[in-house]
C-alpha cells in the first residue's frame, strides 16, 4: 500500500543520511524519488556526497565509494526492519583497509542484535569477527569444512587451517 | 542467536554430509574460490523456500543436486536441514527449536519437513513472512548483488524498500 | 616501453598539475578508495579520443572538468597530455616521441594537440587505429567491466572477439 | 568482414582452451557460437569445466573462478592482438591469494612485450610488480601522486608511503 511503502521509505531516508555519515566520517547523501507522483513504480534516485567533495549522483562515484554507499543503504534498511540473522557474500570486494574498519566498527553494533554471516576474503573482516568457519575441496569438487584459527607467526596473525598448526 | 546448524547431504558441491554450527555476532565464513562458500548462501536461501532458479544460480531446480566429479557419480537426492533456535520466539510456534528440511529428488518432486513432520513449501514460507528473514532479498546479499543496490536503472532498487514496508 | 609518462590537470580529481611516469613490464597503480586511481584510467581513454561519456563515467563531457570541493572553486579548463615512446615504430609518424594532449572548456570547446601542433579528433584517433590501442574495449579494462565479458547475455561478449578481429 | 571475424574467432576460441587450463591448472573450457549460421551478429557462449570437476555454463561457476575464465579469455585475446600496452582496473578483485598467483605467472610473460598497469589493492599483486605508482588525497577531493616502496616490518613486506619511511 502506498502510506506503508512512503512511512518506510522516508524512515530509511532519514537513516540512510546519518549511516551514510558515520562510514564516510563526514559528507552526506540522500534519496529521491524520480517519479514522487507515482510513489508505487517510482525508482529512488541515490544523490552521495563524500566528505570535502561535491553532491553528485551515485555513477560517478569511485567503486569503493559506490560500496560504502550501498552499506549504509543497507544498514539503513536494517534499522527500520531488523532481521535476526543476516548473510552478507564478499560485500567488502572493493574496499580498501580503512573502509573495512568503518564498515566493521557500525556492523558490530548491529551484530549485537543480529547474527551475522560474511563470506569474505580480505584478512581485517576475518580478524573483526568473532567466529571463524572454513570451507574447502581436498578432494577436487568436494566441499568439505575446515577448522580455522587466528594463530600468530613471526609476530604477524594469520589464519591457519587444521593441518597447519 | 537464531540460526543454528545447518547440514548439507547432495546439495551442489556437498556430496558428503556436512555440518556446520553457528555463533552469535559476526561468523567469517572463508575458503578458496570455488570451494562451495556461496553454495552455502544458496543451501540457507533454498531451505527457507527460495523457488527463483536464477537467484540460486541454477538452470531448473534438479540443478541443486550434486552432478558428479571425474571421480564420483552424480547424486539422486539433495537436502538441506536447517535448526533455528526459536528462544525469542521469532516465528509463530510454540517450539523453542525449529528445524527445516527440504528435499529434492531428480525426477523433480520435492519434499519439505518441519520438525519431522511432512508439510507444504507454503508452509515453510510463511513462517517466516513476518519475520522478514524468508525473503532472500533483504536478510540475504548474494555475491555481486550489491551492485543491483548500485544499478543505473533506479527502478532496481526499490526491492530494498519494499521489503521493509 | 609505450606509455612513457602522463600529466592531468584540471581533469576530475587533479585540480594540481600532477606529473605520472610510467614503466616497462608490470606497474601497480594503488591508493584508498576514492583516491583517483580510475581517474587516472578515464585520463588515458580520453586523451586517445574516448567520447563515450558513459564509459568515462560523466554525464555530459563537461563534467571531467574538476568541479571543486570545499574549499577549492570549480575550474573552467581540463587537460590531459601523454607521451609515448615510438621507438618500435607502432605508430605511423617519424618522430621517436610523440605527445598527444586534449583539452576542454566548460563552453564545451575542445581543443587537441600532436606534438605541439593543433589537429583533430579524428587524427588522434586514427594515429591509433592499427595498433588497436585507441579502442578503449580492446587494451584498457575499466573497473567492473570484467563483469561484463561474464555477462549473461552471449552477444555482450562480442566487443572482445571484435576488437582483435 | 565474416572471414575476418571467423578467423580470428577460431584462433582466440583455441588460445582460450589452453590459457584456461594454465591459469586453473588443468580443467577444460570452450566457446561456441550461440547462432553459427549468423555470426556477424551470433552471442558467444563459454563453457568452463575447472579441474576436476564438470563441464558447466559460466553462470554456475563461482565468483573467483568466473573472473579467471574471464582472464583466460582475454589473455587469448592479447594472444591473437597484443597491445603495447595494457590498464586492467581491479580485475583481481574476486581471487584468492592463490589464483592471484597463477594470474601473476601468465601475466608476466605478456609483461614481456607490453606494458601492464595494474590498479588493484591487493598486496599480492603489488609485490608480483616491477614499478608502484601511488595516489592518495591529502586535500579532501585533491588527487596527487605519492611514493610508495615495498619496505620491511618487523620481517613482513609492507607498502609505506614516503612519509612513513
Ligand atoms: N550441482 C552441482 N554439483 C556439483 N558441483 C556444483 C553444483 N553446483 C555448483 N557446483 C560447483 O560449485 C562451485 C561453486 O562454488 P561456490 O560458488 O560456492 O564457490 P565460492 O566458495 O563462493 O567461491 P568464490 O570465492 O570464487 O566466490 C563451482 O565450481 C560449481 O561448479
Ligand atoms: N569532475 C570532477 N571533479 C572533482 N572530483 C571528481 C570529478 N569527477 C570525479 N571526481 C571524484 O573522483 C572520485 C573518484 O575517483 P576514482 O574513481 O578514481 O577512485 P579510485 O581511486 O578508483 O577508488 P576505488 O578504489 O574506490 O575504485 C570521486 O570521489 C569523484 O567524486
Ligand atoms: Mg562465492
Ligand atoms: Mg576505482
Amino acid at each position: 500500500s502506498e502510506e506503508l511503502f512512503i512511512a518506510s521509505y522516508k524512515q530509511i531516508a532519514h537513516n540512510f543520511q546519518e549511516m551514510f555519515r558515520r562510514l564516510f566520517g563526514g559528507g552526506k547523501a540522500e534519496l529521491t524519488l524520480v517519479d514522487p507522483d507515482n510513489v508505487l513504480e517510482s525508482g529512488i534516485d541515490i544523490l552521495a556526497q563524500p566528505p570535502g567533495k561535491k553532491l553528485t549522483h551515485l555513477s560517478l562515484l569511485s567503486g569503493g565509494e559506490r560500496s560504502m554507499t550501498a552499506v549504509a543503504l543497507l544498514f539503513a534498511t536494517y534499522q527500520v526492519k531488523p532481521s535476526p540473522f543476516c548473510v552478507l557474500d564478499e560485500i567488502d570486494a572493493a574496499l580498501d583497509d580503512r573502509n573495512i574498519g568503518y564498515f566493521l566498527s557500525v556492523l558490530d553494533e548491529f551484530a549485537m542484535k543480529s547474527q551475522f554471516i560474511i563470506i569474505t576474503h580480505n584478512k581485517h573482516t576475518v580478524m573483526g569477527s568473532q567466529t571463524l568457519l572454513g570451507v574447502t575441496q581436498m578432494e577436487p569438487g568436494v566441499s568439505s569444512m575446515v577448522s580455522y584459527k587466528i594463530g600468530n607467526v613471526a609476530g604477524e596473525d594469520v589464519i591457519l587451517n587444521d593441518d597447519q598448526e | 542467536m537464531f540460526l543454528k546448524s545447518l547440514e548439507l547431504y547432495g546439495f551442489k558441491s556437498f556430496p558428503d554430509k556436512v555440518s556446520l554450527e553457528f555463533a552469535d555476532g559476526i561468523t567469517s565464513l572463508l575458503g578458496p574460490n570455488g570451494c562451495g562458500k556461496s553454495n552455502i548462501v544458496d543451501a540457507i536461501k533454498w531451505v527457507l523456500g527460495e523457488q527463483s532458479t536464477k537467484t540460486l544460480r541454477a538452470g531448473k531446480m534438479e540443478d541443486v543436486i550434486f552432478n558428479g566429479t571425474d571421480n564420483r557419480k552424480p547424486l539422486q537426492v539433495a537436502e538441506v536441514s536447517l535448526v533455528i533456535s526459536n528462544e525469542e520466539h521469532h516465528l509463530p510456534l510454540d517450539d523453542p527449536e525449529v528445524e527445516i528440511k527440504r528435499r529434492i529428488f531428480r525426477t523433480g518432486e520435492s519434499e519439505y519437513y518441519l520438525n519431522k513432520n511432512r508439510v507444504l513449501l507454503k508452509n515453510i514460507r510463511e513462517l517466516f513472512f513476518d519475520t522478514g528473514v524468508g525473503k532472500s532479498a533483504y536478510s540475504i546479499l548474494e555475491q555481486g548483488k550489491i551492485d543491483q543496490i548500485l544499478s543505473s536503472k533506479p527502478e532496481d532498487r526499490r526491492f530494498i524498500f519494499e521489503e521493509a514496508a
